[in-house]
């Protein structure tokens, strides 16, 4: 899973 | 990355740059709201502050940078440059209904107790609802031009193509955030009306009018 601060998505 | 992730993305692209052709190319922003694109700058803004804290890639970081500056351009095009054309008198609705709710929700349901994690959660819930102040001028003027339509197709499918995407990634990735996909399906949700009318009428080569 991505961590809370780590978006890859936009 | 898949192929709906990207192909959501550029539908977003797409949005942006049909709305800043249309208003470049006609000197014109009549019939957008400029309400709606103060709350979308709100949005890229308070969400893409990890441009800061964190690196993605450069696609990551480009597509960030290109929402955020896109935005402020509008607003400047809208409010300053070409605002004897802004029409203010059908852009009525209140700011503050959708932008408080959704701050204390974002307070209360969020992944995170910190402040960049709040604001992530406000922005996701802030752009859900953004699109309201064009929905509602639309409504109350009964029309759109065709290539504000356009603009607003490209703009519903960025989050419906996320939605397939969010659907995918689960299966495939085991990955899901109920906070985007709750508030992607809400952001999609309104825009059903208008996907009626966009295929009913305007990909039949009628102008959106709304029955009176």
């Amino acid at each position: 899973e991505l961590e809370p601060l780590d978006k890859d998505e936009l | 990355m898949n192929v709906f992730r990207l192909s959501g993305d550029v539908s977003h692209l797409l949005a942006i740059l049909i709305l800043l052709m249309k208003i470049w190319k006609t000197r014109s922003c009549a019939g957008i709201s400029g309400k709606s694109q103060i709350l979308f700058a709100l949005v890229y803004t308070t969400r893409y502050l990890d441009l800061f804290t964190s690196f993605i890639s450069p696609y990551n970081t480009a597509m960030k940078v290109f929402f955020i500056a896109s935005s402020y351009a509008t607003i400047y095009l809208i409010y300053l440059k070409f605002k004897a054309t802004y029409d203010r008198n059908h852009d009525t609705f209140r700011m503050e209904f959708l932008v408080l709710p959704v701050l204390v929700l974002a307070f209360v349901v969020n992944h995170d107790f910190t402040p960049l994690e709040i604001l992530w959660t406000f922005s996701i819930y802030l752009e859900s609802v953004a699109i309201l102040p064009q929905l509602f001028m639309v409504s109350k003027t009964g029309q759109a031009e065709t290539i504000t339509s356009h603009y607003l197709f490209a703009l519903g499918m960025y989050r419906a193509l996320y939605i397939v995407n969010w659907v995918y990634r689960y299966y495939f990735e085991g990955f899901y955030d109920l906070i985007a996909i709750i508030a992607g399906v809400v952001q999609t949700v309104l825009y059903c009306d208008f996907f009626y009318l966009y295929v009913t009428k305007v990909l039949k080569g009628k102008q959106l009018t709304l029955p009176a």
